[in-house]
């Protein structure tokens, strides 16, 4: 090859002096090699895209499946929630089912990718996607947790060991609406209603204390939205009150028992020491100051 | 042949990326259903 750069490609010798292109002749047998490495991976892509498909449609149907169980449950609790009185016969049932439900939703197969080749049709895959953008447009929003926001507290009560009525005198009016045993307590847990409802939105469980049998164990949800019965504002156990109505469903034989008991002074003042109590305990700030000024506390006695 | 292997390169890419999100959005509807049935509970 010729570097000079002066080269004229008149000069009639010029295409003399250019290299000699090498063409490489390819065989047929090469040629038929590349299709069939073409073919392979081709088909290969295939296989993958209709395995992913098969996958995609599973997981469009369970998702499907899990919001619809979802709706309906979501919708068993605003039932239960709007209800003024329920009856434990009719909310026992659909709660049952829906655990039910879920041990049926446990059961969905955990390796998506299980499904091998499974060919899915151009309207298939139109509906599936109409129906997957529906879910994401739609459905998926609805899915809040609007639930998960109700105010929670617990306040420990002092309870004499015969006393089996459950009742925590709080200042409000309260409807018993079920009773149950649960695994991690001998005592049943009673559930109560503010006598509000379905307006006001309160609830209350009450259990006597597992590890202390003197105390009961009220956990309250909610906030009330009306003027408890001395006027107080606020949360629902921050309240004082006059009276409790209990309304037994389950106990009694069946019959309906109105209990209206009288309010006991200073059993307020007790809950809500009891809850200051119970906040302060948690805090590892104070309880590391209280233990820091008792031990100083004991440490200058010894001295004196 | 090339072309073809492209696209369904593509397709797949395009299915792979929807079955990441909806398996992702199922977790998440898993997770809120177990959580307003304990909520029940």
């Amino acid at each position: 090859i010729s570097l000079d750069l002066n080269t004229n490609p008149f000069d009639r010798n010029f295409p003399d002096k250019l290299p000699k292109k090498e063409v490489k002749v390819s065989t047929s047998a090469d040629l038929e090699r590349k299709w069939l490495v073409k073919d392979e991976s081709a088909s290969e892509l295939r296989e993958e895209l209709n395995r992913v498909n098969s996958e995609n449609k599973k997981l469009t149907e369970m998702l499907a499946t899990v919001c619809e169980k979802y709706y309906a449950l979501h919708s068993h609790l605003e039932k239960l929630q709007s209800r003024q009185s329920p009856e434990m016969d009719q909310t026992e049932q659909p709660t049952k089912k829906r655990k039910q439900d879920t041990d049926e939703l446990l059961g969905f197969p955990i390796g998506l990718g299980s499904g091998k080749t499974e060919n899915s049709s151009s309207n298939e895959d139109h509906h599936q996607h109409e129906q997957k953008n529906q879910l994401l447009s739609c459905k998926r929003p609805v899915v809040t947790d609007s639930f998960n926001k109700a105010k929670i507290s617990t306040v420990y009560v002092p309870a004499d060991s015969s006393d089996t009525s459950l009742t925590v005198k709080d200042g409000y009016q309260w409807r018993k609406y079920g009773q149950k045993v649960t695994r991690d307590n001998p005592s049943p847990r009673a559930y109560f209603r503010c006598s509000f409802a379905p307006s006001c939105p309160v609830k209350k469980k009450v259990q006597r204390s597992a590890e202390d049998p003197s105390l009961l164990v009220a956990t309250y949800e909610g906030t009330h939205n009306h003027l408890g019965p001395n006027a107080f504002e606020g949360d629902a156990t921050s309240q004082v009150g006059s009276s409790t109505v209990t309304l037994d469903l389950v106990n009694g034989g069946g019959g309906h028992r109105l209990a209206l008991e009288k309010n006991e002074r200073g059993t307020m003042q007790d809950v809500l020491v009891q809850q200051m109590a119970s906040s302060l305990t948690k805090d590892s700030k104070f309880t590391a100051a209280l233990a820091a000024a008792i031990s100083g506390r004991l440490l200058e006695q010894s001295r004196t | 042949k090339d072309e073809s292997a492209s696209e369904l390169r593509e397709e797949l890419n395009r299915v792979n990326s929807e079955n990441k999100k909806l398996t992702e959005m199922l977790a998440t509807v898993c997770e809120k259903y177990y959580a307003l049935h304990s909520h029940l509970e």
